[in-house]
């Protein structure tokens, strides 16, 4: 008697029951425990604790398997990073603590609100760069996002700032002409600095279901995403659709957001992520 | 569609011509996949899933409709008959002492804000009087975002500079719960019937939060609760709605966002599990954005 409790459909239906319930979809959540049922029953390793393992083994390999990477960055440029995504996922929160972060590494940061849409996005903006020590390049609401963005990076490259980081106004995946705006942007960085936007953020919010698929194959082809950040994981939600991005879009999760204050925020662990998951 | 992926399931079960056990199965997990996929929640799955089944079994086969057809007909019937029916739209702003107060609640970035100031132009073309605050001292440029709002309604706003300013740094409930009142106040004397307060977005498991939001509620008495949600919520739509409603009785559903493409089954899991209306949903970020509710709408996304 090895001590160690089999495996039961009840266990099973359990499990696939907790992946479903953290957003990694119903046909992912059965075929993942199917494929692990079955090599637990050809490795005969049908204890509970060696079939949670596998699960998380499965979850942790697709998300490692997502090898999308930033832009290479020619030397004396800035890092120019760039977050997208749908309303009130936590963008402008995350700069905030992206600043944090770099700043607290030594290193020179400028902001760039390209939210010139949104009611008070810009004094959002700026609250956050008066709390962790960046100037915020703007100008009128109404402004042309691109051209606020071309003045951040002439102000960055004429610094020597570090890194320059882009806030856009929150949109819906289905708006062809703000997602046009969006691939404007990426095209007037680009020509002020060598692969600008080196690094392009979509922003996630984790209680996002099944339409956050949707919302990185549209953020990919507009505005090619090289990461994600899932926001509000210190919720009760797990963020699982980041699963099915990975696996479809190779799009790796770089951060991850965990309140609403300037230090809520760590880079991603995968294995940790999954743990919560499978419980 | 779903209909397409029943018609094939009933094909490949050689032109049965009644609903029967056998051809139950497979049709039933195809539902509770494609229901799955519009994120309703996973409990009320099981329970749709279960009652689509006993309605369905031995059914004498309608002339006109294929038995794919007839199902999906009982799964219609049985969503609409969840989200239930169109006396949601009414905002309670009745009240025996004016001004009546609409509170606003809900997790962070929801679109309560936004949907403040939508509410108030609503009203307004209902002829009434709305008053807008925000009580939300927390998030940078918060009240800044609903000051700008309310003078594109137009509406009147409440701003209180000097309450948060005497508070200097102590920014919590004890300044959150003197604005509001101070607001109602500011209400009466203005002549506003109605008071919308806007709050600050906070998680369900925020032990704290929740407590001023209970004491908000105590101070205001509102006579309507209205729960923001977004519509592109997945699994979470039931813990989040039912810690709300466990804690505040909200009395009413916003549902944001639906101008995207999300299927939208939070709908159907928040109100299954409190009972509670949807009463509009959010369909831009314009102020005229707002529109009723009509569950027939959202059954069509959901069935995608
Ligand atoms: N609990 C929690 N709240 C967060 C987190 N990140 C952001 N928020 C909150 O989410 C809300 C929306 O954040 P914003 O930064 O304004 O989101 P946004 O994407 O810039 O919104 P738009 O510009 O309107 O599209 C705010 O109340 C933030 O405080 C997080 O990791 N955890
Ligand atoms: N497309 C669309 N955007 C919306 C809708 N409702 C709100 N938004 C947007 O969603 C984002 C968040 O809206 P807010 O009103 O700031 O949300 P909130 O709940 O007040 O956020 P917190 O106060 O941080 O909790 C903003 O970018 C809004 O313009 C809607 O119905 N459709
Ligand atoms: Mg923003
Ligand atoms: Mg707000």
């Amino acid at each position: 008697f090895k001590g160690r409790a089999e495996v039961s459909e009840a266990d099973l239906k359990q499990l696939e029951a907790a992946l479903i319930g953290a957003d990694i979809g119903a046909r992912t959540a059965a075929e993942i425990v199917a494929r692990v049922r079955q090599a637990a029953e050809e490795r005969r390793e049908t204890d509970l604790a060696s079939v949670r393992r596998a699960i998380e083994d499965e979850l942790v390999g697709i998300l490692e398997r997502a090898t999308r990477r930033p832009r290479q960055v020619p030397d004396g440029e800035p890092l120019v990073l760039m977050l997208v995504g749908v309303n009130g996922t936590g963008k402008t929160t995350t700069i905030g603590k992206l600043t944090q972060y770099y700043r607290a590494q030594g290193r020179t940061v400028l902001l760039c609100a390209a939210d010139t849409f949104r009611a008070a996005a810009t004094e959002q903006l700026q609250a956050w760069g008066q709390r962790t020590g960046a100037e915020v390049i703007h100008q009128k609401p109404g402004a042309d996002p691109s051209a606020v963005l071309y003045d951040a990076l002439a102000a960055a490259k004429a610094r020597k700032s570090d890194f320059v980081i882009v806030d856009t106004a929150g949109r819906l995946h289905t708006k062809s002409n703000l997602m046009q705006e969006l691939a404007k942007m990426r095209r007037t960085a680009g020509r002020l600095i060598p692969g600008a936007p080196h690094e392009v953020l979509l922003v996630l919010d984790a209680t996002t279901g099944q339409n956050g698929l949707q919302q990185a194959r549209q953020f990919a082809q507009a505005a090619d995403v090289t990461g994600l950040i899932v926001t509000k994981l210190d919720g009760t939600a797990r963020g699982g659709i980041v699963i099915a991005i990975a696996r479809e879009l190779g799009l790796p999760v770089r951060y991850v957001g965990t309140g609403e204050q300037a230090d809520d925020f760590v880079p991603f662990e995968p294995r940790r992520f999954v743990e919560a998951i499978v419980g | 569609t779903l209909t397409d992926r029943l018609q094939r399931v009933f094909k490949s079960l050689r032109g049965e011509a009644r609903l029967t056990e056998a051809n139950m199965a497979e049709t039933l997990e195809e539902i509770r996949l494609a229901l799955l996929e519009a994120d309703v929640a996973q409990s009320i799955v099981e329970a749709v899933v279960a009652d689509i089944r006993v309605k369905a079994l031995g059914q004498e086969v309608m002339a006109a409709l294929s038995p794919a057809e007839q199902v999906i007909k009982i799964l219609r019937d049985e969503l609409l008959d969840v989200l239930g029916g169109g006396e949601a739209a009414r905002v309670n702003v009745k009240s025996s002492a004016p001004p009546a107060v609409v509170l606003m609640a809900g997790l962070q970035g929801s679109g309560k804000t936004t949907t403040s100031a939508k509410l108030a132009a609503w009203l307004k073309k209902r002829g009434h009087r709305p008053m807008l605050v925000s009580v939300d001292v927390y998030r940078p440029a918060a009240r800044e975002q609903l000051a700008l709002l309310a003078e594109q309604v137009p509406a009147p706003l409440f701003a209180g500079a000097e309450l948060v300013a005497q508070a200097g740094a102590a920014l919590g409930t004890a300044v959150v719960l003197d604005l509001a009142k101070a607001a109602r106040r500011d209400a009466v004397r203005s002549g506003c019937d109605v008071l919308i307060v806007d709050t600050a977005g906070r998680l369900h498991i925020d032990e704290p939060l929740m407590a001023e939001m209970r004491q908000l509620k105590q101070a205001l008495a509102p006579g309507e609760i209205l729960f923001v949600a977004d519509a592109m919520v997945g699994q979470d739509a039931v813990h989040s709605a039912a810690e709300f409603h466990r804690q505040l009785s909200f009395t009413g559903v916003v549902l944001t966002k639906l101008d995207g493409d999300t299927r939208g089954g939070a709908a159907l899991s928040i109100r299954r599990v409190t009972g509670q209306p949807i009463k509009f949903i959010g369909t831009s970020e314009r102020l005229d954005g707002l529109e009723v509710f009509h569950p027939d709408r959202i059954v069509g996304r959901i069935l995608g």
